[in-house]
């Protein structure tokens, strides 16, 4: 391998300007997506596409003409791609190729985009003719993997991933269960209902969870319900707990004794998984970005987890109160906010914890009121940010929620 | 124009473009001939390919298959 160059930093953002025409759209964003993810396999990078703005890395098709190119291709056949090495981050492929998928005819758009997204990180071309940072394509591989020598050149440069520890049983586990059938459960109703999760989830949106739906919530209201099964796919309803970790970008869920893992809406290989570390029913999940760490909740105990390392959970569970000051136990719900408070949730009213894990002065509060915009409300005239502190006119709205929209794309 | 000496250019310009040849700093693109058989010798044995120092088929056929637009950093000579 050859390193040309690296990113100083390993979280970087991506953002996919336009698609070829001899593709699917849905399709050729498969193909790059996965060209993001051979790579974060092997090294401990992480990518997030952005829809709009600055991006560290910018995928783009052009011809013979390019505005902002003076690499100009040439046509179909010889030159596919090419890309900036670090931190320029361009990546331009030649929009006259036949760009497909699946098959061996035309030119692969994920094995191409794989190589350039190599160049975008950092390496030059390998001299091991096989390897994907070769210069010349080799055609279409129905199991292409990176080459040894494609692994060693990304680790020179950002180290090894951190391999997620896991039990070997649970290793070499398969999907142990196929998915329950649900009985589908009646549409809920947000302000009256007890929340089975609830989720700070990519991007600041704040997802809850109750029966076979989801919704968002934010300061300027309430999202449509979606069915659980629609965004996600393969997971079912009447879920235990949620929590998304903005360290690995992994999403959470729990139901009985499995655990569900998504990158966004898509589920990651091998899931879901059975819990045996930990006690099956869960009441509650959360993410404290302080430590970086999971909290599993259940009856009057938690566990706490590092995802990446492993955790010793022979003194666990150990006591909620040991730790969170005045929550209740079996809370049906928790959450991390963008205020770097926590939140948990019982029946209809909700406890706020301050940065000491401490539940703060005049909680416990009604979830309809402050969560769900349910009844109407003579919005405090305490000045916004600062601690809003029950009054006697009115009930205010909870300030700590940011603006966010309130549909989900 | 012979069609050999077409692809004599063309076979120059690959060579030129994905780093095999230098482009001499001063002065226009007259090559020693030791320069060029050095580089297509590089070619030919980071593409596995009998390493003659000649223009043969099977290199020219090597050169038309479809790659990446970057540079190869396969002759050290180049490369430095």
């Amino acid at each position: 391998y050859l390193l040309l160059g690296r990113w100083r930093k390993k979280h970087l953002t991506f953002r996919i300007m336009n698609l070829p025409s001899t593709l699917p759209p849905h399709t050729a964003q498969a193909a790059l997506h996965q060209a993001f993810q051979y790579w974060s396999n092997v090294a401990p990078l992480t990518f997030q596409e952005v829809k709009a703005g600055r991006a560290d890395i910018r995928l783009s098709f052009h011809g013979r003409q390019s505005l902002y190119c003076s690499n100009a291709f040439d046509g179909p056949g010889r030159v596919l791609a090419h890309a900036d090495i670090p931190e320029l981050g361009s990546v331009h492929f030649d929009e006259d190729e036949f760009w497909t998928e699946g098959t061996y005819r035309g030119v692969n758009l994920r094995i191409i985009a794989a190589h350039e997204v190599g160049h975008a990180l950092g390496l030059g071309h390998s001299r091991y003719t096989q390897a994907l940072m070769a210069p010349v394509y080799h055609g279409y591989q129905p199991h292409f993997k990176l080459h040894p020598d494609d692994v060693a050149g990304i680790q020179a440069l950002y180290g090894k991933k951190i391999p997620v520890i896991r039990d070997e049983e649970e290793e070499t586990e398969q999907p142990t269960v196929p998915p329950v059938p649900t009985e589908p459960s009646p549409m809920p109703d947000p302000c009256s209902s007890e929340l089975d999760a609830m989720m700070l989830g990519p991007s600041g949106k704040t997802y809850a969870f109750k029966g076979d739906y989801v919704w968002t919530v934010s300061d300027s209201g309430r999202g449509p319900l979606f069915r659980v099964s629609a965004l996600w796919k393969g997971l079912p309803g009447n879920l235990d707990a949620a929590v998304y970790s903005p360290r690995t970008q992994w999403i959470y869920f729990f139901k009985g004794d499995r655990v569900w893992r998504y990158v966004n809406f898509r589920m990651s290989p091998g899931f879901p998984k059975k819990l045996n570390k930990v006690e099956p029913n869960l009441d509650a999940a959360l993410y404290w970005p302080f430590n970086k760490k999971v909290f599993l909740f259940k009856g009057s105990g938690y566990w706490q987890w590092d995802e990446l390392a492993h955790t010793d959970f022979s003194s666990y569970p150990k006591p909620i109160k040991g730790l969170f000051t005045g929550v209740p136990n079996q809370p049906s719900a928790a959450t991390s906010w963008q205020d770097g408070r926590l939140y948990f949730f019982k029946g209809k009213v909700y406890w706020r914890l301050n940065q000491q894990l401490r539940v703060e002065k005049g909680y416990p509060r009604n979830i309809a009121d402050h969560w769900m915009h349910c009844h109407p409300q003579t919005v405090d005239t305490t000045p916004s940010g600062g601690d809003t502190t029950p009054s006697g006119t009115g009930t205010i709205l909870d300030t700590t929620h940011s603006a966010i929209d309130t549909t989900l794309n | 124009r012979v069609p050999g000496l077409v692809e004599k250019e063309m076979a120059m310009e690959y060579l030129l473009q994905y780093g095999y040849l230098q482009k001499p700093l001063e002065g226009p693109n007259n090559f020693k001939p030791e320069d060029i058989t050095e580089a297509l010798r590089a070619f030919q044995e980071a593409s596995e390919l009998p390493v003659s120092g000649q223009l043969d088929d099977a290199t020219r056929a090597r050169m038309r298959q479809p790659r990446c637009g970057l540079e190869d950093p396969f002759n050290q000579k180049t490369l430095k």
